[in-house]
């Protein structure tokens, strides 16, 4: 049963962040409990959803970082969407060096999460554009790893690379976690380089392939407002094709 | 006189590396000595270049953890498109832990740059998506640093903390480094969202606000043949763009 699920590419800009928050508002619209991670110190989650990271007395930096001081469940913050967070801020920059000498620093995420699993049907976590420890915490922690990929050549740069790390994860300290697939975003289907690249993922990576999410201009707004596409632009098409995704994982979660 | 300038926004996805070889190539047609700096561990510059990261022997990475063994200009590599590069490989992703013990460890990159200063007129610095050890060496080494940013709502979420970077590597280690200016990027002029972010700029970070580069998709096309959009879509507004940006840096550099 699928209850973590990582959001990984260390691409930058190829929608890990969109897919997270509207995949989760999408779920809870289905009448899950759904709990997003934000593990980029930007923040750019928990901007999408409402909060600034600015503002945060304490955010998942301190759990990872300061075990014993706060345990996730403190720190999770509900938000607009009907999604909860355990948001993220700048703190978690220092987490790189802060967490090199800890025995067992591969760990520290699986070890946050394990206490709010039963709290949540859904626990989506959005990595940032890197292969840092704190991204390997993520793939540690899962349960399942969706790749979200940009349709254009330079997006499989570090797909590659993001492939051996999961194979070496699996060896070494989560022998259960599946790719889920590699989810096509920002989908431009008139162009012939798109669909030239779409067409040929199966073969290139041998694992599932996502149906596409399509480019649309709505997406670009929703985030000032705290909310996602869903309330901004709910009966468009990239709204449609998140709530599919989001039907996909529903089907891999278990009994409501 | 400007001569070494970094691309630098932690956002992901916002042209850094496009730019970056483009203005490359675009200077180099203007008779320019130029030198491309991979500093990104996924190679991407290198690979817009028509190098491949894996074949590489050695890299900028050998030259900022293994000074004495490599002088920089052993590792130049000429391109097809008529400018050097110094390529990067996976090996700039250990770059991080490797340096946190060395002391001085900003300065690596500006020491290895040193040496090459006088062979050419412009060195660009093609930085990945992080304010780490890397990119802050990058900081420390330039004249100057271009913020490209793509206007939505959520590139915003990196320049404040990038702003204070430059600020505080000025105070410590580079008082000489210039904002050039932020650098609109995959602009789509046709949406609303996109204009107002454009005009909202200079207010907001209070930096120069150079002309936007248009979304084309030319772009996409060219990283898989090894040039740039100036030879596989030379006349298509966004080379034209460009090539405006390359003639702004050009009256910086100094007389030919
Ligand atoms: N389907 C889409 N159509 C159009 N724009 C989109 C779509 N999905 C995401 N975007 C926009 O593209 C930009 C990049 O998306 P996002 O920040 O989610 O990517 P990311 O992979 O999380 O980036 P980073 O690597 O910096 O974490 C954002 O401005 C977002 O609003
Ligand atoms: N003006 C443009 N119009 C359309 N596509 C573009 C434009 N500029 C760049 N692109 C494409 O957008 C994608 C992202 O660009 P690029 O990789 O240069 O960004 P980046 O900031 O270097 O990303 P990263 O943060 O991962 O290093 C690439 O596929 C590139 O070909
Ligand atoms: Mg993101
Ligand atoms: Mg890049």
């Amino acid at each position: 049963m699928v209850q973590v699920v990582a959001f990984a590419n260390q691409k930058g800009g190829v929608a890990k962040t969109t897919s997270v928050v509207t995949v989760a508002a999408a779920l809870a619209q289905l009448g899950r409990r759904v709990l997003v991670v934000d593990l980029d110190a930007q923040g750019c989650a928990t901007f999408c959803l409402g909060l600034d990271p600015e503002d945060l007395e304490a955010s998942v930096s301190d759990v990872l970082l300061g075990p014993g001081q706060y345990a996730a469940a403190d720190l999770v913050r509900t938000t607009d969407e009907g999604v909860d967070l355990l948001p993220a801020c700048l703190d978690l920059a220092r987490a790189d060096q802060a967490l090199a000498s800890t025995p067992g620093r591969e760990y520290v995420l699986r070890e946050a999460l394990s206490a709010l699993r039963n709290r949540y049907d859904a626990i989506l976590l959005d990595c940032s554009p890197s292969l840092g420890i704190i991204t390997v915490n993520a793939l540690v922690a899962a349960d399942a790893v969706i790749i979200p990929l940009q349709c254009e050549t330079l997006s499989h740069r570090g797909v590659g690379q993001l492939m051996e790390t999961i194979a070496d994860v699996r060896r070494f300290a989560n022998p259960g976690l599946a790719v889920l697939g590699i989810l096509p975003t920002l989908f431009d289907g008139r162009t012939v380089h798109a669909q030239a690249i779409l067409a040929d993922l199966p073969e290139r990576y041998q694992v599932p392939v996502l149906p596409p999410i399509h480019r649309s201009i709505r997406f670009a707004e929703a985030p000032a407002t705290g909310r996602t596409i869903l309330a901004t632009a709910g009966q468009s098409r990239g709204a449609r094709d998140y709530r599919d995704l989001a039907a996909r994982l529903d089907a891999l979660i278990g009994p409501l």
